[in-house]
């Protein structure tokens, strides 16, 4: 384990369904700093992963923090590494732990 | 008494 995120589990997931399918909240400046999944659509490629689980504290993607980064800025980003196709999965690095 | 965080909640997103 790391020494600033101790708990951090990096999930890869793979494109394989048309849509991500999670629900964020949270972000810079609101209750909630980092972004939390607070919901994993069934038929998504989240879903189908099977290892993203709700109220997991989303750190990064790609290897890019979304610390310091508001809702919609964060939103932004996951959005973008799901739609390109220079990858065909995604890296999220959560953590268990708010 | 502690004061109360008063940030907002934050909107969903679904991706």
């Amino acid at each position: 384990p790391g020494l600033l995120e101790p708990t951090s589990t990096l999930v890869r997931v793979a494109k394989s369904a048309s849509t991500l399918g999670i629900a964020i909240e949270g972000g810079a400046n609101t209750r909630q700093p980092l972004p939390r999944i607070v919901t994993i659509q069934r038929g998504g490629s989240a879903h189908n992963c099977g290892q993203l689980k709700v109220g997991q504290i989303i750190l990064e993607v790609n290897g890019v923090s979304l610390r310091g980064r508001e809702h919609r800025d964060a939103a932004r980003l996951i959005a973008e590494a799901f739609k390109t196709k220079e990858r065909d999965h995604v890296d999220f690095l959560v953590t268990d732990f708010n | 008494r502690e004061k109360r965080l008063t940030l907002p909640p934050s909107e969903i997103t679904l991706l």
